[in-house]
């Protein structure tokens, strides 16, 4: 009953790396046992949590490319209840190189089995792309979580990401679900916001009778408001936990984590 | 003379469309003719100028990935001085085809030399990665410009942003220069902030007498202040200039488009 949750967006900077980092640490906080993997070649999550992606022994582009590569020589272990597969500069190759294999977009999944049993939420920061990277992560989650802005540009690429979500769960991963979105760097005072939200909520409702991948999707509440804190926390390699665990953006995360906990399926 | 300009950086959401749109948009306003591309599978800058990529004749993929497709037939004009060669959802799989062929990074180049001539600037929209959309552009430009935001994980992926250009300049492109960086959704008030803009003046200033390719880079002035109206006009398919010409957000970029008018090679 591990929760394996995918964090995707193919549009940029919506906020993938800070809630999956910050929602870990919260959940971590009430006790949780959690797992980071890091399939960004940007390997923000890695460097978000303290660890340099240039001094890592395996990453998870070998435990992707090279078959005798185990994951447990991948992971690493950050105390408190949280460990991480990190990523590394070179992932990007392994978009390419997993080209060449055959079921390519289980390889993930197939790595990671041993280790699953160890933690209550296995939670993957994808890049901002429908390649193989996150492709990987879609056939081993159970979950998928969105993170975005209430903005019109955002709004936009939500038709491909649930259709890309759609074909995964036909095809590859029939447990496959949306969760929820999370609202990220939110100011809730303009009418982009609230329009923005307005739409999003009537998608999700016309959907709930049909058996759509997203149709028990919710707006986790609440959202993220900006907190330049949640900004500034990466450049210390540390969770908004660790830097200012009494400030708005900690709080926020505390409650997302709140939320997610009773979201869980059968909960 | 006509300035080639890509907008790059691998990071997402940072502003590279929303620049590309209005400077674009504020150099047409001062009479310069505008030729715009879009690079982006998720065909952001198309929508943001009133064009549905979803009803496009003929795109940027079948000018990449099909010999007979002629840079005329795709072409749209907007009107007030400026065109679009706009993205279509399919192209994200030119990046794919293009992989197999010879000399795949220098197709563009070669498809919009007939163009080049009748315009002013040719500003090309680039997706947030390194793959081989961005390198066409790359190898088509004989100018950089890189938005970012004032934030901890921008300064991180400037250094892969730069050793990219540094190896196509080496390799396939002398011309290439980075112009500058233009600070997106920029909170003047924040240490970070301030942190983040002396660690870039700091760098640029140590390369100066150096022979890179960002020797000569600036970071422009001013920087484009966080204002919603940037974040709305996509959703009329307007630029700034169209939907309120009098705000800040126009403002700041009509001041960017005399800043990079100074900043012409030999100005
Ligand atoms: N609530 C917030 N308040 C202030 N800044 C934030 C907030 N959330 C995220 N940021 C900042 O916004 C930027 C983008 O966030 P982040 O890197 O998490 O997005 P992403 O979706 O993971 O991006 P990418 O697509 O590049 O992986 C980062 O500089 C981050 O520190
Ligand atoms: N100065 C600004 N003030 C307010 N919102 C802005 C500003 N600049 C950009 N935005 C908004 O921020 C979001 C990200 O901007 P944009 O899409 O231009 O970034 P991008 O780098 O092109 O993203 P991608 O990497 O996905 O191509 C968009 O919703 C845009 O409308
Ligand atoms: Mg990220
Ligand atoms: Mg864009």
């Amino acid at each position: 009953s591990t929760r394996i949750i995918a964090f995707m967006n193919q549009k940029g900077g919506v906020g993938k790396t800070t809630t999956t980092v910050n929602l870990g640490a919260a959940l971590a906080e009430q006790g949780s046992r959690v797992l980071f993997i890091d399939l960004d070649p940007q390997a923000h999550l890695t460097l978000h949590l303290g660890v340099d992606p240039t001094d890592v022994d395996a990453s998870v582009y070998d435990l992707l490319v090279d078959g005798e590569t185990s994951v447990e020589s991948v992971a690493i272990d950050l105390g408190d209840g949280m460990a991480l597969l990190p990523a590394e500069v070179d992932l990007a190759a392994a978009e390419q190189d997993l080209g060449a294999m055959v079921d390519r977009h289980r390889v993930l999944g197939g790595k990671i089995k041993p280790l699953i049993s160890q933690y209550d939420f296995v939670l993957m920061d994808c890049p901002p792309s429908l390649g193989m990277l996150t492709l990987n992560a879609l056939a081993t989650a159970n979950e998928v979580i969105v993170p975005m802005q209430a903005h019109f540009l955002a709004l936009q690429g939500l038709s491909k990401l649930l259709e890309t979500i759609q074909l995964v769960r036909q095809n590859v991963n029939t447990q496959l679900r949306v969760s929820g979105v999370v609202l990220c760097v939110h100011d809730g005072q303009t009418n982009l916001a609230s329009e923005v939200v307005n739409d999003l909520e009537q998608f999700f409702n016309a959907s709930r009778k049909l058996a759509m991948p997203w149709s028990q999707a919710v707006i986790f509440q609440p959202p993220i408001r900006r907190n330049i804190k949640l900004a500034e926390c990466p450049s210390f390699g540390q969770t908004i936990m660790q830097y200012d665990a009494a400030c708005a953006g900690a709080n926020d995360y505390r409650a997302l984590g709140q939320a997610v906990l009773a979201a869980a399926p059968g909960a």
